[in-house]
Formats: structure tokens, C-alpha cells, sequence
């Protein structure tokens, strides 16, 4: 029970550092809040921003935040392999450094697994294999869909 | 086990017209205007999945999910059904596609459909559980909740570790 | 008491309606959820976005819930009004056209109140007065001051 | 009582160093990197004006608003001082400018000061609520806020409604 949760946590950490490392060029890792009692003790993940100290994901800013939880819920995913990932306007609060590195990730990553992710920045579709587009017309929703340059009008069935 | 199509129809703010959207395997992207219907697809998807909070769908009732368009038109009933690639089979089903559907319907209870036929609700998730794929897993972030991940309280984050082990 | 309420409430409901059509070109209003027990009851804010028929501000999309909110704040302004106002990335969620107009109301809003707000997006600073620039070197947070034109270094006093 | 300048030293992302943060009276947009310290200039405001809750200036406890750079380096107190336009007379001194500081000491206490002068934090209310300042009002919306303003219960806006009546 212990080896299974400390083989757990030691992927999870390394590699949640690894996106972390990819987003922003700094160091990512779990610790145990409390090591005298891995069974119950609760995980903190720790963020070290180039040029910054360590500190827990939880006193950061709001873009450090959207890096470090995306860099997490991809660490998750070696233990859980997802075939798809859905992803809303995670780049919310991420400026262009950070939005331009997250759509290199997710470029990436799409060789692999599926991602679809909704963006209202150009930099996040400039190298999608497709673009959706979703707008509202006599109050009800309808869709454009672009293919690697082809416009394709969604067919009403 | 990827996304091949989407298929919505009076759900939400799609309409009483099929709205068919097809999607490739790699790298999609959702964009348009505020209110287009972009987090309504994603709601569609976790509807069709099995997901059963009204507020996980972002509305206050399950009826709210049909459609309601201008001068009091209402759909009859929302459907969304989703295409699932399964060339590797990795679903034990032996076909190409598989399509999981959902009807919510007047009465307020919901049809399931796996390949056309009427099946449970639990045998939906069962089937889905076999590639990981739950209606509120961690591969699905909803609007607004990035920033929530990463403020998780030691024991929540423990809770996600425990659930992946 | 009533009396007073009710003035209240009539008075916040036109200024939020006022703001909300001149962020999106709709109408909103607050409505009283149990009007046969007004001293009780709670408030909903109502909001018909162009083409749409009207919903309540809860079931609304991410963009739209930012405008709504930000309407029905300056709404209250009326009431007890400030002579500054700071807001924090109100925009994150919002496209480029409700984006360009709440630039266009916060420009209009300075001439009477002051006006400060954090953004990511140029459009938002196009009009400034004043462009503050806030970024980390060695682990320290920075100042650069942009005054219609020229820049001052912060002074480091 | 518009804002005309702030003073940062020792506080959250600000280091030893004096920042020193004029204001315009009209329209003022702050910007840069994420993690520059935009957010950490409102928290400064906040706190001059006599918040005391730490999780309303995003810290776990009141120590850790105070500056923690690399290698250790600590500043000894954590010091804001906002300076307030008073030409028009709306705050009852009879300054054009009316400064307010609070400096966070290593024993934990706060100082509070107007005008260089030692107050109490009831005082700097006092003085603040005679213009419609108060650390935590409608019209700060600190980052992540504005969501939670539309989606209130119709209970928390009837409140919100009373507060200001
Ligand atoms: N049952 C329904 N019938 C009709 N319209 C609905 C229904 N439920 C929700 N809507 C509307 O759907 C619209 C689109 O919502 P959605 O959240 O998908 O927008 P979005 O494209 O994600 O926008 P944003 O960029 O602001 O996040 C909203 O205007 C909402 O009022
Ligand atoms: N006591 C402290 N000492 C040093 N740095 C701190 C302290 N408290 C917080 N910080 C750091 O301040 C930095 C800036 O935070 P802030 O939230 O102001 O950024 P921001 O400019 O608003 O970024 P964003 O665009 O992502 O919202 C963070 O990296 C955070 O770790
Ligand atoms: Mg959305
Ligand atoms: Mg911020």
C-alpha cells in the first residue's frame, strides 16, 4: 500500500516537473506535507520560477497558477493515459510567453494524444490541425470548421 | 480511443437543426466569440458521457439543458451522441466507430444508446471506464477551473493521487 | 424601509441596464426573485444579449458573466459613488469586441472617476493615460512608468 | 480622493529597494509578464487601507506578505503608503494631500500612520469611510472576482443591494 502511493507520488513529481520544466523553464515537484506519515499526510506541489525562490502552488499569481496546474494535470497523465484531453480557455490569464509555450506543448502532445482545447488568442490556433469556429446566429449556436486552410461549412443535417 | 464526431441537436444553445461537427486526432482548437456556444460543446461532450449534476453542465435544472430560442421556441428534447474512434479496439467492441448517445427527454429521464441500441446508463460508463474515460475525469478542464488546481489544499491533492494510484 | 429599498433597487437596475447596453448593445435589469415579499425577497439580474432571449446572469457564458458584472458594479456606483475604481483582469474571458467596448467605457468613465486596471492585452491600454509596467528581475518585482509617450524608470528612492 | 501615489518596501514582491508608483488621475492600465507583481500592487493598496485579512491579500498568514527574495534575503518589515489627492477638501484635514501607511513590524502588529503621524487602524477607517473607502469594497475587483459577482445567488445580491442603500 505504501510502495504503491510512493511510486505514485514519485512519477506524478517527476513528471509534473518535466511539463513545468517545458511551460516555463523552471523546476516543479511534489513533497509530502507531512514525511513522518506518508500514508495520510496530504502532497503540495512546489513551483521554482526561473529566477525566484520555491514557493507553493497555492501563493502564486494567477498565470503562474494556469501553468503550474496544467504542468500538474499532465503529470497525472502517465499514471491514467487519456486518449483526449479537453482543455477551456486555460490560457486565460497567461500572457504571450506562457500562451505561445502551452500551445508548443500541446502541438506536441497532439502527436500522441488528442487535444482539443477552446483559445480566444490567435496564438493558440496558429498551428492547429483544425480550427473550430462556434458563434451564436438568431440565438442559436452554429459552426465554421477549417481544416489546414480549407473552410468547410458545418452541414446542417 | 480519440473523439471522431460530435453530433448536437436541441441541446442547449444548439438549436432543432443536427449540428454535426467533425474532429481530427490531433491538435483541435475551439474558438469564437463570448456566447458563440464553445463551452456548450464541452457540456455536450460530458452529457453524452453520462454526466448527471445539472451543475457540472452549468445549469441550475436538467431541463435547462434544452434548447431555448428566441419567441419561446423550445426543443422537444436534447441529443447529443459522440463518435469514438476504436481502430485499435481498445473498447470490446468489434467495430471501427463506436457512438455513445444520450436523449434527455420530455419526462426528464435520459435514453442511452450505444451503436443505436438502448442500453443503461451504467453500461455506458462500465464500457468507457475499460479506456479511462469518465464523464468528470482529469482529462476534461472546464472554464475557470485552471486556477482552482492549483490552489487545492494538501488533502485534496492527496485525494487526486489516491484516485490515479 | 421599504420605500427606501425600493428606490434602490429601481435606481441600481436603470444603471446597470445602462452599462450592460453600452458593453454589448443589450438590455439587463434586476428583477425580484419573490416580488409578493419584497423586504425578504433576493435579486436576480436579467440579461438579453442581442439575439437572444433573456436569461438570467447565472446560466450565461464565461464573456458574458464578465460584462454582466462589470455592468451591474457600475451600476451600484450610482448609489455610493468612488472616486477610484481597480480592477483586476476583469478581462481575461472577454473576446476582442467586448473587450474593445469596455475600454472604450473605463476611457469614458476617467474623466470623472479614476480608473485603474491590470490587463494582459494591448487593446485595453491603447487609450491610457498612463501605462505601468510590472515585471520580476533577480526575484524582485519592477516598475517602468509610461506617460503618453515617455518612459520613467521608476526612481528607486 | 483619487489615488496619486504609492510606495512600496519589504511587501510580497517588492524588495528593499523604495518602488515608487505615481498615478494619473484618469485612465491608468498596469501590465507586463505574469508573475511581474500587478496583482501584488492592488494587494499594497489594500492593505495600506487597513485589510486585515490575509487571505484577502492572497497569503496563508500575515508573515508571508513580508518580501522573501533569493538566497534568503528577507526584508525586515513589510511597508505601504498610499497618497490620496485631498484638493477638493473630501477628506476633514486640511491638506492637498492626505498620506496613509502601514508598515507590517517582525512582531506580527501593524503601525498605522496618516500623514507620518501614529494612528490607530480605527482611525484610518474612520478617516477613509468619510469618502466611501473601505479596504474591501465593490470597487476593487481583485483577480478571478468578477465570475463570482455574476454567478451570486439572488440572497448575496439582495445583500450586496442593502449594503449600499
Ligand atoms: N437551454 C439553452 N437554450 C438556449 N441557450 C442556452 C441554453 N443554455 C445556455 N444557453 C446559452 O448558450 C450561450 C453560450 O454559452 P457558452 O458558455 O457555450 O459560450 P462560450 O462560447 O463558451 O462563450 P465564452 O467565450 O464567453 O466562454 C449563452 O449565451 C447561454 O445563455
Ligand atoms: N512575500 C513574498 N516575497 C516574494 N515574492 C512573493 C511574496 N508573495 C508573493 N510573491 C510572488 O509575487 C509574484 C507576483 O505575484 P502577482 O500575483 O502580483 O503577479 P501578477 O503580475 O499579478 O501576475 P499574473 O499576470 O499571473 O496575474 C509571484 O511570483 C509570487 O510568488
Ligand atoms: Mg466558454
Ligand atoms: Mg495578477
Amino acid at each position: 500500500k505504501l510502495a504503491v502511493f510512493m511510486r505514485t507520488f514519485e512519477r506524478v513529481s517527476r513528471e509534473a516537473g518535466y511539463y513545468f520544466n517545458k511551460l516555463t523553464g523552471g523546476e516543479a515537484w511534489l513533497e509530502l506535507a507531512d514525511p513522518e506519515r506518508p500514508l495520510e499526510s496530504g502532497v503540495e506541489m512546489v513551483v521554482r520560477f526561473v529566477g525566484k525562490p520555491p514557493r507553493s502552488s497555492r501563493g502564486i499569481s494567477g498565470g503562474e497558477k494556469s501553468v503550474s496546474a496544467v504542468a500538474l494535470l499532465m503529470g497525472l497523465q502517465g499514471l491514467t493515459p487519456a486518449d483526449f484531453y479537453i482543455f477551456d480557455e486555460v490560457d486565460a490569464h497567461m500572457d504571450v510567453a506562457y500562451t505561445r509555450n502551452l500551445a508548443a506543448l500541446f502541438k506536441e502532445m497532439s502527436r500522441k494524444t488528442q487535444i482539443i482545447t477552446v483559445s480566444l488568442k490567435d496564438i493558440m490556433g496558429e498551428h492547429a490541425d483544425q480550427l473550430i469556429g462556434v458563434y451564436s446566429q438568431h440565438g442559436e449556436s452554429r459552426i465554421v470548421i477549417t481544416k489546414l486552410g480549407e473552410t468547410i461549412e458545418s452541414k446542417a443535417g | 480511443v480519440y473523439l471522431k464526431k460530435i453530433v448536437i441537436n436541441g441541446f442547449k444553445s444548439f438549436g432543432l437543426r443536427r449540428n454535426v461537427i467533425p474532429l481530427e486526432k490531433g491538435y483541435v482548437v475551439i474558438t469564437g466569440p463570448n456566447g458563440g456556444g464553445k463551452s456548450n460543446v464541452i457540456d455536450a461532450i460530458k452529457f453524452a458521457l453520462g454526466e448527471l449534476s445539472a451543475q457540472a453542465l452549468r445549469a441550475s435544472r436538467l431541463s435547462d439543458l434544452v434548447y431555448e430560442g428566441n419567441n419561446g421556441q423550445r426543443a422537444n428534447l436534447a441529443s447529443v451522441s459522440v463518435v469514438l474512434d476504436n481502430s485499435e479496439r481498445a473498447l470490446p467492441i468489434d467495430k471501427e466507430e463506436v457512438t455513445i448517445s444520450r436523449k434527455l427527454l420530455p419526462n426528464g429521464e435520459s435514453l442511452y444508446q450505444i451503436n443505436g441500441k438502448t442500453v443503461s446508463r451504467s453500461d455506458i460508463l462500465t464500457l468507457l471506464a475499460t479506456c479511462n474515460i469518465r464523464p468528470s475525469s482529469v482529462n476534461i478542464i472546464t472554464q475557470g477551473a485552471v486556477l482552482g488546481i492549483a490552489e487545492m489544499s494538501p488533502e485534496e491533492m492527496r485525494k487526486l493521487l489516491d484516485e490515479v494510484a
